[in-house]
């Protein structure tokens, strides 16, 4: 079979003045970074589950992505990470959601796929999971960026206008 | 949000996403992208999706498995399949978003409804693209 690999690194609106040439340059960089971690893998006969696993932990650890190092922040300020992956050939899944401090939730759900009888484990319960089988875990301020701060804290403060204006301003709402 | 898709040298498909979710999310809300079905799905005999965009609308118009079902049930390729579900059952829902897809011939797809998505390939001619809008 020929071999092929893709990715994405979030959707949205992505305003061009919010985008320097050098911060673009850099998020070219990372992208084709983790396309080539996979694609090596591939390249030697490596299988894509594996290849899937080696391009998002290059996208986890860079501060650039929402997911990892660099995801959004909650209401209360903290992080809480999700992850899952399927295989093709036998409709293999595993998925996680709500940790706190596992490095890369990617591995996570790999684990639960191939080391669990599950599909799916969330929580403290996916976190005992994540302990027994050796993974990664980090302090939650790793996951912590400067520019993710910021955006939860002009949010927060706008929420706190909005319960103060919401009964003239009815564009403050907030799902 | 970020995802990845692959076609190893067996020919078997892989899918999967990793996310830090919803900006101010409470209540321990939940997206699409832990949801397989919704944000991750991946069959030898249909394709690989990895998905990001509106959770909620995701996880009920069921986009990754709905596109590997259009191109195992209607026999449409992945790109008819992935556009359907992106620009017409989820833009009419209100959801928007986007999917990166793997054929089973190793075609790399892309199908998003929003300004811009981070994306990527290294396709089977070893070609490699990168883009953002």
């Amino acid at each position: 079979s020929p071999i092929a690999i893709a990715i994405h690194g979030g959707a949205g609106t992505i305003l061009k003045k919010n985008l320097t040439p050098e911060i673009e340059a850099q998020y070219h960089a990372k992208l084709e970074e983790s396309l080539r971690a996979g694609y090596q893998i591939l390249e030697s006969g490596g299988s894509s589950i594996d290849a899937i696993q080696a391009t998002i932990i290059v996208l986890e650890n860079s501060p650039l992505f929402n997911a990892g190092k660099g995801a959004v922040f909650t209401h209360h300020k903290t992080n809480e990470l999700d992850a899952s992956i399927m295989e093709g050939k036998t409709l293999n899944a595993g998925a996680i959601s709500g940790v706190t401090r596992v490095k890369n939730p990617i591995l996570l759900a790999a684990k639960v796929m191939t080391e669990s009888k599950h599909v799916m484990l969330s929580g403290e319960g996916a976190e005992t999971f994540a302990k027994q089988q050796q993974l990664e875990f980090v302090a939650p301020e790793y996951f912590h960026t400067p520019r993710r701060l910021k955006q939860i804290d002009n949010l927060l403060t706008k929420e706190k206008n909005a319960r103060i204006e919401a009964p003239t301003n009815p564009n403050f709402k907030y799902g | 949000t970020v995802g990845a898709v692959a076609l190893d040298k067996h020919g078997n498909l892989a899918a999967g996403t990793s996310t830090g979710g919803m900006t101010n999310k409470k209540f321990g809300r939940i997206g699409d992208s832990p949801i397989i079905g919704a944000g991750t799905y991946a069959d030898n005999k249909a394709c690989a999706i990895s998905a990001t965009g509106h959770g909620e609308y995701f996880i009920r118009a069921a986009v990754a498995h709905d596109i590997c079902a259009r191109v195992l049930y209607q026999g449409v390729s992945l790109q008819a399949a992935a556009d359907a579900v992106i620009f017409d059952k989820l833009k009419n829902m209100g959801g928007d978003g986007g999917i990166v897809g793997m054929s089973p011939q190793g075609d790399p797809v892309f199908s998003f409804n929003t300004p811009g998505m981070y994306r990527g390939y290294i396709d089977k001619s070893g070609s490699v693209f990168t883009g953002i809008y």
